[in-house]
């Protein structure tokens, strides 16, 4: 079962994006795919038409569950979509107590590697949509995920937000003695505008084998595809953003691939 | 003084260029302007050319130390800018653990209140940029702060992170016994975008008295401004972007005046 998690601490880089835009691809392969949404926030939660104020069984009840020393079945936390084939793990709002009620405790990293093992039978990918912050929720998803995808607007103020992004995967990396894969996808990418491109020129010169030779451009039909509440390319199939998150997954794959 | 908070726990609406860009123009009006960053993450503090992972001393400074009991003079917190009357308390890597570490103690919400209070005679007005996330320093934040500014982007998703942003506003207040007046800016507004329009209706729809007449368009330029460390008024300040802040501040001034 292949593990991503998509994260990066900036705030409004498309990660959200990302995720629902992979996860639509994944299906549309026939692949059984499970989206995990750790955000607070809960924007992938809305996003697919739930309510991350209510959500029923959540990502919290893993985490509220193992803290009391208990395992259940993770499958019960996961709710249908538009798809047949994608599966939804809400955020609910009360995970942004988690730092404060589990900050201190020992082994609360791992409540979803474990849950995941639960359900490889199930799933062949799981992706974990990451909020911006450094907390127990992301620690774990770095420490459940087996590659990471880090979009980064192609901006000045992000890329100072990278350079912390990649102290933290370092940092996880070494207390977990394993590797993460990462690849840099630079995003809302703007033709027009001269700060994109230098952005873009700094980011293949600092983290150059590291970048995703696809770029997803600025395409505002992002923005009609969260009011249906549906992947872009369930709604445009050959919409800007659609075509760039194809040639992205085809590329990734590869990659994988040949890793 | 005037302490006005800018803050969504939505990512990426435009807190930190609201705060940058209403500073800019304060300061051109001859204020004594301190602009604060809480956000660890550190983008104002990036984007006035300092290094959130060494700061000095810094907004987290304040809280280790009223952890430990002691008050030092808030001013030591304060470092120049690119203009005499503008200072920044920057923000420091640190402030993620703070949750952590302070979270569950009493006593802890108070820390900006305490400080602002003692630079009263040296600013005219504080603001204070806000993390996407609800945590020790944003409650600390919205306890210190006499105006709150919700910037929010027009579209679908941003909508419902309104709504948890409105849920946790009455929280504070009923906490503190207070009430903290608000208003909603629509940002990144892109005319071409019928989803952008629409979101602006629905806005207005709910939220009628509370919505700022003033759109900050979509302006590319903003991107631009970043990356020389300076608002975008004091670089282009004919564009789009620096005019419609411009007549956001003018409307919101006076409607602290007959408030
Ligand atoms: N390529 C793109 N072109 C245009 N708009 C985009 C693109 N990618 C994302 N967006 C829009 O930008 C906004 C932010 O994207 P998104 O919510 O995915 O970012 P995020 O990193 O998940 O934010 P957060 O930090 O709050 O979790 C959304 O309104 C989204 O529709
Ligand atoms: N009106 C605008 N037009 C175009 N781009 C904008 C506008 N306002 C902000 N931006 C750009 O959008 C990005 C996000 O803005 P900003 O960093 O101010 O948001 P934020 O809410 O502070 O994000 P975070 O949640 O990470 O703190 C930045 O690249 C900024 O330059
Ligand atoms: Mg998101
Ligand atoms: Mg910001």
């Amino acid at each position: 079962m292949n593990v991503w998690a998509i994260a990066n601490q900036k705030g409004g880089v498309g990660k959200t994006t990302t995720t629902v835009s992979l996860a639509g691809l994944l299906v549309e392969l026939g692949f059984r795919t499970l989206v995990v949404d750790i955000d607070p926030h809960g924007s992938m939660t809305s996003y697919f038409g739930m309510d991350p104020e209510s959500p029923g069984e959540s990502v919290y009840s893993l985490f509220k569950a193992a803290s009391e020393g208990r395992m259940p079945d993770p499958g019960r936390a996961v709710h249908p979509t538009y798809h047949p084939l994608l599966g939804l793990m809400p955020a609910s709002t009360a995970l942004a107590t988690l730092d404060r009620q589990l900050g201190g405790r020992d082994g609360m990293g791992l409540v979803l590697t474990r849950s995941f093992a639960r359900l490889a039978s199930r799933y062949d990918y799981v992706l974990i949509d990451c909020p911006p912050m450094l907390g127990v929720s992301m620690v774990n998803a770095l420490a459940a995920a087996n590659f990471l995808i880090i979009p980064v607007q192609t901006e000045f103020l992000a890329l100072k937000g990278l350079e912390r992004m990649l102290r933290t995967l370092g940092m996880v990396q070494r207390s977990r003695h394993s590797r993460l894969d990462h690849v840099i996808l630079p995003t809302m990418y703007d033709r027009r505008t001269r700060a994109a491109q230098e952005a873009l020129d700094t980011l293949n010169a600092r983290y150059a084998d590291k970048v995703a030779p696809t770029l997803i451009p600025v395409d505002t039909q992002f923005r009609e595809a969260s009011k249906i509440g549906r992947p872009l390319s369930a709604v445009v199939p050959e919409s800007r953003g659609a075509v760039a998150y194809r040639e992205f997954l085809d590329w990734l794959a590869d990659y994988l691939e040949r890793a």
